[in-house]
């Protein structure tokens, strides 16, 4: 699951 | 951000650029798969959607518009520059047999059905396989300018720098995503082989030409 649902990886 | 995934990213840089200065500098593309670069345009193009929906970082986003401008420079290089230089005799690899299955797998393994998601993970799944056209094509002309050996290592190393940055982050954040996982562990063994021979040969001094 993402970090605050927030895609922050390239 | 960790030191793995910082490395990872600059590896990445590193290789959109060497093969951008490669074509420009010697003028010319023989030996570059013009539909692997295609794909990872398309890699880009689909997961960098949320450029227009959400900001992350300075880092974040000025790397995106740097990945996608040099993935579209370079295909606009294979494809209408230098041309006359495209080998498209060896660059024949049936690209629809991975779009089609993997844009199926994007609409049924996904973490959340919304259109930006599954265009998330459809770039996932096609970055894990978007290098074989490139594999495919050295496996036919048999060789690979060293040039383009240090552009496919860099490009490998940056994923399999991902797979340790996602170790780092499970462990110190308990973040993980399964999906970006496996496709990564599949891209990286896909490098493998040409792992080895990059290292047995090309550090060696020696060109790489296959059979090994």
């Amino acid at each position: 699951p993402q970090p605050e649902g927030k895609k922050d990886e390239l | 951000m960790n030191i793995f995934r910082l490395t990872g990213d600059l590896s990445h840089l590193a290789a959109i650029i060497i093969l951008l200065l490669k074509i420009w500098k010697t003028r010319s593309c023989a030996g570059i798969s013009g539909k692997s670069q295609i794909l990872f345009a398309l890699v880009f193009t689909t997961r960098y959607l949320d450029l227009l929906t959400s900001f992350i970082s300075l880092y974040n986003t000025s790397m995106k518009f740097i990945y996608i401008g040099c993935a579209y420079a370079t295909v606009y290089m294979i494809y209408a520059k230098f041309k006359a230089t495209y080998d498209g005799n060896h660059d024949t690899f049936r690209v629809e047999f991975l779009v089609v299955p993997i844009g199926g797998l994007a609409f049924l393994v996904n973490h959340d059905f919304s259109p930006l998601e599954i265009l998330w993970t459809f770039s996932i799944y096609l970055e894990s396989v978007a290098i074989l056209p490139q594999l495919f094509m050295i496996s036919k002309t048999g060789e690979a300018e060293t040039i383009t050996t240090h552009y496919l290592f860099f490009l490998g190393l940056y994923r399999a720098l991902y797979l340790m940055n996602w170790i780092w982050r499970f462990y110190f954040e308990g973040f993980f995503d399964m999906i970006a996982i496996v496709a990564g562990v599949v891209q990286t063994i896909l490098y493998c082989d040409f792992f080895y021979l990059y290292v047995t040969k090309v550090l060696k001094g020696k060109k790489l030409s296959l059979p090994a």
